[in-house]
């Protein structure tokens, strides 16, 4: 299958929350959403690598104007079950590269991390899948790495 | 938005390899799916979540055929930067739920990881986007996690 970049698309809208140290055990998860959701904040990405040493890492994304009640909801849940204290950042960067052939190019994961180290932006979260990834760095370096996979996927861009 | 699910899939034909304590700077993500790529892996799902003290975890999935390679490049990685071992599955079950309006519903998630936890399944990655919810479980829990998902959401599914 051809390899079609169908859009690089930059959303500055949004902050994160960071959770480590989840005891890695059935209705972890679902407690945490479920008090995030009652906390009427709206999640855009959920991410969790798998755990090591019985504990869990999770990172979600929601928009700005809710970033303090989803710290303050992430704090509370953390001290309920002895997680450590969250990490945030009201603002930063979601890259998304969409197209088809994806899943048969893993090389396009590979150039864009490529690409973006090469400009000296770090990666903070990856989330991909079959036709999409996602990418979310530091608010501050948004545009500038827009403009690195737009230049890296130009051929490839419809 | 009324949330509609169009699919509840379960693919039990992967397997996920890990690597943690990886230097959170630019360019490592970058070398690991280079060596990745030029190993021939095919790579489906790639998860991670914001690092700590420096350190990050990554977790990415591949055909069960691949297990083997991608094992093998991870160990290589980890030994050239002086990450974590790496740990594997050489199967787990990826679970999907794909729909409308699951953006404005983080419910969605919150109701699957209850309807999981109380089926004591143990939730291993997650990888979400506005239009998808992936979840990895242990290999010989899919099943049981599909058919879990599959009541819980039966009211939207179309
Ligand atoms: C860490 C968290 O995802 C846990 N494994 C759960 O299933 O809820
Ligand atoms: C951990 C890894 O993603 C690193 N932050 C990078 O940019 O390559």
């Amino acid at each position: 299958e051809d390899l079609v970049i169908e859009s690089i698309a930059l959303d500055e809208t949004q902050g994160r929350v960071t959770i480590g140290d989840i005891p890695d055990r059935p209705g972890l998860a679902a407690k945490l959403f479920q008090q995030v959701s009652r906390a009427g904040v709206n999640v855009d990405m959920i991410v969790q690598s798998v755990g090591r040493d019985g504990k869990a890492a999770m990172s979600f994304t929601m928009p700005q104007e809710s970033y303090e009640a989803a710290l303050e909801t992430a704090r509370r849940f953390s001290r309920e079950i002895g997680a450590a204290a969250p990490s945030g950042e009201r603002q930063v960067a979601k890259l998304s590269v969409s197209g088809t052939g994806l899943k048969s190019h893993v090389s396009v994961a590979a150039r864009a991390f490529r690409a973006l180290a090469e400009a000296g932006v770090n990666v903070e979260m990856i989330s991909t899948s079959e036709v999409r990834l996602n990418v979310v760095v530091r608010g501050d370096e948004g545009r500038r790495a827009a403009e690195t996979l737009r230049r890296e996927f130009q051929e490839e861009l419809i």
